[in-house]
C-alpha cells in the first residue's frame, strides 16, 4: 500500500484527511506563523456539524478570533464581501450552518496555491519522508 | 473567555481527522 506521506502529496484534501499529515502541516504553518489558516479551515468544518444551541455563540467566537481583527492572516486572505456577509450572518437569530463556507473555500484556495506547495518542499516534510 | 476558547477548540478538534 502507498505510504501515507506519499498520499499527502496528492492533494490538500488527502493531507487534511490524515491525522499525522494534518499535525505535520500544522507544525509547518506554526513555523511560518500562519497556523490560523488550518485552524480556521477545521473550525468551518466543525461549525457545520455543531448543534443549533451552540451555533450562535460559536459563530461569534470564530468571527471575533479570525475575522474582526484585520491584521490576522485569515482576515487578510478573505474577500471584503465575504467578511461583510459573515458579519451580517452573525447578527441574525437563525444561523445558516453554511455561513462560513465561502470563507473556507477562499482559505482553502490560498493554502492550495501557497502554503501547501511550500509544505511539500519544506525540510519538515522531506525529513519526515 | 476560557469557555469561548474551549468551544472553539472543541469545534476544531471535532473536525480534525482521527487516527486510522
Amino acid at each position: 500500500p502507498t505510504p501515507p506521506y506519499l498520499k499527502w502529496a496528492e492533494s490538500l484534501h488527502s493531507l487534511l484527511d490524515d491525522q499525522d499529515g494534518t499535525n505535520l502541516f500544522r507544525s509547518f504553518l506554526c513555523q511560518e506563523g500562519c497556523e490560523d489558516l488550518v485552524d480556521f479551515w477545521f473550525a468551518c468544518s466543525g461549525f457545520r456539524q455543531t448543534s443549533q444551541d451552540k451555533r450562535a455563540k460559536l459563530a461569534k467566537v470564530i468571527y471575533r478570533k479570525y475575522i474582526v481583527d484585520g491584521s490576522g492572516i485569515v482576515s487578510r486572505t478573505i474577500k471584503a464581501a465575504t467578511k461583510s456577509f459573515i458579519r451580517d450572518c452573525v447578527g441574525k437569530p437563525h444561523l445558516d450552518p453554511a455561513m462560513f463556507e465561502q470563507a473556507q473555500t477562499e482559505i482553502q484556495a490560498m493554502m492550495e496555491e501557497n502554503t501547501y506547495p511550500l509544505f511539500l518542499k519544506s525540510d519538515l516534510y522531506l525529513e519526515y519522508t | 473567555i476560557d469557555s469561548e476558547d474551549d468551544l472553539l477548540q472543541e469545534c476544531i478538534s471535532s473536525a480534525m481527522p482521527k487516527k486510522k
